[in-house]
């Protein structure tokens, strides 16, 4: 289960304030993924005092309010990066950036797919740099995109262009994977689809023996 | 209040880049917030606090977004419910130890009976208090713990950052880290202030709306 509470002081009308929390959580909380389990309790509540003496909100298109929100995604974003980081039994968090789809849900829908693939995140825990399993799993998104140019980078290292495997130095690759595991740093995931504007992230970690262990040893 | 904030050690928060700076603290980082985590004795193991307590002086814009998952815990629904007839709410209880979900309308009970214990504590309306779990799903709260905990949670608000990480705290399950953020930022010129915590290290795969 993954629980929030967000406060702020910004001053900001019920409504709007409404629709930019959701649309936070969109960008944060729901592009996060550990085992795949959409849990009973998710909760997010966000609160906002308007004590800071801040210009009233009421509009979405306000500059006020793109400020606003994109505070909101910042703070969302840490916190929600943060609970994958600590994903059960992880020893790396996974940040899967897509670009180049149509429009920012597409984008942000292949970033999830790619980080939710059991393959994949079993793959990183082994410190294998699966390109196939990466390509496979923005595939099946279920957002079409041209597979002449799909192109996946790992870290800095270009594992396929153009739809086509590249030669990459496996050796570089899979220690670059190591060393994420052994800081519990972050291996990073560069998908790119097309020529579109839409990005979209999403976030997960890899998945080792101690997430079964922990798991079959907590009741439900 | 601080002794029990190092149960756990704070995770690190990666922020993207932006035009904001992170500052000290969390949920009562903001003006107008208090927050405060103890042990109620829900949890089945340990002693890590479980019970956190958030509230605001004012009456504050809510907004709130929950599982599509229909199998919806007890609290889910009561939030639902109570967002949908206020605009404002001034304090939040969250549970760790027992999910309340999947227990039918006695679980329904309990997070009402919570609900209004606090509110009579906090001398507000019912409606201006919301609350979420986490734990294990299919047991209800342990309510008489709970109940019999609230005048101390209560007396042990603080706007200080201990009380921001004492709650953090407390909303934790298995996590390994508690979840703490806040940010200063310009809106329309004027400073403000957003801060925040979280809990979550598995059944993670959010779909919230």
């Amino acid at each position: 289960t993954m629980l929030g509470v967000i406060t702020t002081d910004a001053v900001v009308t019920s409504d709007i304030w409404r629709k930019m929390v959701q649309i936070a959580v969109n960008r944060s909380f729901n592009q996060i993924t550990v085992d795949g389990d959409t849990s009973t309790n998710d909760t997010v509540i966000a609160l906002a005092s308007g004590l800071s003496g801040s210009p009233r909100i009421s509009s979405l298109q306000s500059e006020e309010a793109v400020q606003l929100q994109a505070c909101l995604d910042a703070v969302m974003q840490g916190l929600a990066k943060s609970i994958a980081w600590d994903g059960e039994g992880a020893t790396c968090l996974i940040e899967v950036t897509v670009t180049g789809g149509q429009n920012e849900a597409e984008a942000a829908k292949i970033a999830r797919s790619v980080a939710s693939s059991s393959l994949l995140k079993a793959a990183i825990y082994g410190r294998d740099p699966n390109w196939g399993r990466i390509a496979c799993a923005a595939g099946y998104a279920g957002v079409p995109f041209d597979l002449t140019k799909l192109r996946v980078v790992l870290g800095d290292i270009l594992l396929m262009d153009g739809g086509e495997p590249q030669l990459f130095d496996r050796a570089a690759a899979s220690d670059y994977l190591k060393k994420a595991g052994e800081m519990h740093g972050t291996v990073e995931i560069k998908v790119s689809v097309g020529d579109g504007l839409g990005i979209g992230q999403a976030w997960g970690c890899d998945l080792s023996y101690d997430y079964v262990k922990i798991n079959a040893e907590y009741t439900t | 209040v601080s002794a029990s904030s190092n149960l756990i050690p704070a995770a690190p928060i990666h922020l993207p880049e932006g035009p904001w700076t992170q500052i000290p603290g969390g949920v009562t980082a903001a003006q107008g917030f208090k927050a405060a985590g103890i042990y109620g004795g829900l949890r089945a193991k340990g002693e890590k606090p479980d019970l956190a307590l958030v509230t605001c002086d004012v009456d504050a814009t809510s907004a709130g977004s929950f599982t599509t998952n229909v199998v919806a815990a007890a609290p889910v629904v009561y939030c639902k419910n109570t967002l949908s007839i206020s605009e404002t709410a001034r304090a939040v209880l969250i549970n760790a130890g027992q999910a309340n979900a999947a227990t039918g309308d006695a679980g329904y009970q309990d997070v009402i009976e919570c609900a209004s214990a606090l509110a009579k504590l906090l001398k507000m309306g019912p409606e201006e208090v919301l609350i979420e779990s986490t734990g294990v799903v299919g047991q209800r709260i342990k309510k008489g713990a709970l109940l019999e905990s609230l005048p101390n949670l209560v007396n042990s608000l603080s706007s200080s950052i201990q009380g921001a990480d004492s709650a953090a705290v407390a909303i934790t399950t298995t996590d390994l880290v508690s979840k703490s953020v806040a940010v200063e930022s310009q809106v329309g010129g004027k400073t403000i202030t957003i801060g925040g915590m979280a809990k979550g290290s598995g059944m993670i795969h959010p779909n919230m709306a």
